[in-house]
């Protein structure tokens, strides 16, 4: 599954 | 709250280093990024204050000449190993890229799920919960739980937005929390020192 990369969320 | 109450009392029983330890592997592993992508300034601060303040709880509570005497060395004696190995290999097998820093990412989302675990084994063997210990992990729960609002905000109002290693092991956090809220909120009702059941 692909998913978002930015990791924005602490 | 837990840095307040152990620099204000000076006193650290009912806290689990072993979590503090874990949370500072998490925070660490986590927030590798500070070093080579912005986010935003709160985004940036927040990853400090975690990694900060983590680190200068355990330094009370393995250092400070006071505070070190007041620690339950003998009930926390959590094995953390078992909790560290098998989310070290859960990161290595299951992630989206085989790259150091994505696996220590996410590494640190598994570890983060357990990591409250010797801490509520803590509260269980202390007879009378200190009230602010009590509210810290109340208040560390809450801030997880709250995430699920957030996620389904996100993914309601962002095209495109997912990431199940997170949400899952996110609600299986949340979920280790359930029986603590449980009996936070029965002792906060009858107005009682809180004590989880043996």
């Amino acid at each position: 599954f692909r998913e978002e990369k930015e990791k924005d969320e602490l | 709250v837990l840095l307040l109450k152990i620099h204000a009392t000076k006193n650290c029983s009912g806290v689990s280093l072993k979590t503090q330890e874990l949370y500072a592997i998490v925070f660490v592993t986590r927030y590798l990024d500070l070093l080579f992508s912005f986010i935003s300034l709160y985004n940036t601060i927040m990853k400090l204050i975690f990694i900060g303040s983590s680190a200068c709880i355990i330094w009370y509570i393995r250092f400070h000449r006071v505070v070190s005497q007041t620690y339950d060395r003998e009930q926390d004696t959590f094995r953390v190993i078992f909790l560290i190995l098998p989310c070290l290999l859960l990161g290595i097998f299951i992630n989206h890229e085989f790259t150091i820093t994505e696996i220590l990412w996410t590494f640190s989302i598994y570890l983060e799920a357990v990591a409250i675990l010797p801490q509520l084994v803590l509260l269980q063997r202390t007879k009378n919960v200190d009230t602010l210990t009590g509210n810290y992990v109340f208040l560390l729960g809450g801030y997880r739980a709250l995430y699920l609002l957030n996620w389904i905000y996100r993914f309601l109002t962002e095209p495109g937005y997912r990431q199940w290693i997170v949400w899952i092991s996110g609600t299986i956090q949340t979920a280790i929390y359930c029986d603590f809220f449980y009996y936070y909120f029965q002792s906060w009702r009858r107005n009682e020192k809180l004590s989880l059941p043996s």
